[in-house]
């Protein structure tokens, strides 16, 4: 369970101070199914980061299954993080020297997991996502949304318990997007807790529950599907 | 004027082929207004760059104005770029050492444009695009939408005869889309040829002509606004 308490984050840059998130609470089950939509800059891409464990809030509590991270120090933090969050980034942050496959492997490199079985789950991925012939290559030599898919299929690969998407379809087309949906999704009817910051109404109109921010708040927050 | 004659955009990647771009023929009049459509990796941002002058064509010719561009080395390349055509790319390039403001300054000061007539055009661009109070953040300092806003601010800047737009609004709620949308058609009223690549559909059907891609063919170019 993910528990925001009045969580601030702010920002210092010179003399000017930002609010980026603005006295923040909510509480997500285990298994839920969220969008948060709201203007550019309204803070989404920073809850995401503080809920994430990639960012701290400046005040407030956030607690993690029972666990209070802002009491937690950075090796702590990343621990928990490689564990228990997958997460695609708005900017994807792909390592510019390793090819599409060796990026969605890497979590499972890291883990220890043995090529014999990593190898497969890094090949399934791909292929769902319409990446098969795109294995071998770098970053630079992919187009955007093919960027994007990479990024995505690295978030999925370690079957986290918490999947963080900031804007997965933005790059996308509607079809490589509702590959993508379909993708998520299935981890989520499988028991993983999905959170997808959002810009298209259609995309986030498929959530269970829909948070609206702005300006650094929580001005909306409410359950069931709309359509 | 922009003609291309059989246009082949070929990469290698090991020893697998790419036809990114497969016998691409097009004419573009000066004051167009073409929006770019089609999957993900269908070759849409490979001919923008080979039409922004940032990428050559493996064969066939690129006549812009009369010039074969295809007979022009680097440098005539990089010069014929910087004075005519602006570029909003996909994933921005912003410089990561610099303000907001710096960034979208930075043309004007390449063209030896004097203080006192480059800042009030550049802080105007900001405020057109709502970027007011974050001229002095570095982009690493900026939301996903704002670092966006900041590359568009940047491509429109010099006035460029030719106005690429890869994904401009692929960031941005409908709100700040708006904005720049109506920034950008402003130019073509002015008469800058405008093209927009796009995965949104109420955006590709803002413009006069409509380009579809797939396999990096044009299989689609009417004209007329289809609304
Ligand atoms: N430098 C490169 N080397 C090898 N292949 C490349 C390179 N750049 C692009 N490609 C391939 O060429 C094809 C077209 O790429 P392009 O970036 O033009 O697609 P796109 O239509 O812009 O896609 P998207 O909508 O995802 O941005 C893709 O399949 C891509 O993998
Ligand atoms: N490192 C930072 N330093 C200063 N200000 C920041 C920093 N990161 C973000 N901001 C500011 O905090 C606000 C919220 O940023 P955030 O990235 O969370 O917005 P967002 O809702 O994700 O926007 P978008 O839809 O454009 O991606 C923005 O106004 C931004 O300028
Ligand atoms: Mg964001
Ligand atoms: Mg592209």
């Amino acid at each position: 369970m993910i528990r925001l308490d009045k969580v601030c984050r702010l920002f210092q840059v010179g003399d000017q101070e930002v609010r980026a998130l603005d006295d923040v609470s909510m509480v997500i089950e285990n298994g839920d199914y969220l969008s948060i939509m709201g203007p550019s800059g309204s803070g989404k891409s920073t809850l995401l980061n503080v809920i994430g464990l990639l960012d701290r809030p400046t005040s407030g509590t956030y607690t993690l299954d029972d666990r209070e991270t802002t009491a937690l120090n950075d090796d702590e933090l990343a621990h928990t993080r490689a564990r228990r969050i997958g997460f695609i980034f708005q900017s994807f942050h792909l390592v510019s020297r390793m090819t599409a496959f060796e990026n969605v492997e890497l979590p499972l490199v890291l883990a220890g997991v043995a090529p014999a079985e990593r190898k497969p789950r890094v090949k399934k991925l791909l292929d769902d996502l319409s990446l098969t012939d795109r294995g071998h290559h770098r970053p630079d030599q992919l187009s955007g949304g093919q960027r994007q898919r990479v990024a995505i299929a690295r978030a999925m690969v370690m079957q986290p318990t918490v999947l963080l998407a900031d804007e997965p379809t933005g790059n996308l087309d509607h079809a490589s997007g509702a590959e993508v949906l379909a993708a998520i999704e299935q981890l989520n009817a499988r028991g993983i807790t999905l959170i997808v910051v959002t810009h298209d109404n259609e995309v986030g109109d498929r959530a269970h529950r829909h948070i609206r921010m702005r300006d650094g708040k929580v001005v909306d927050d409410f359950a069931g599907k709309r359509t």
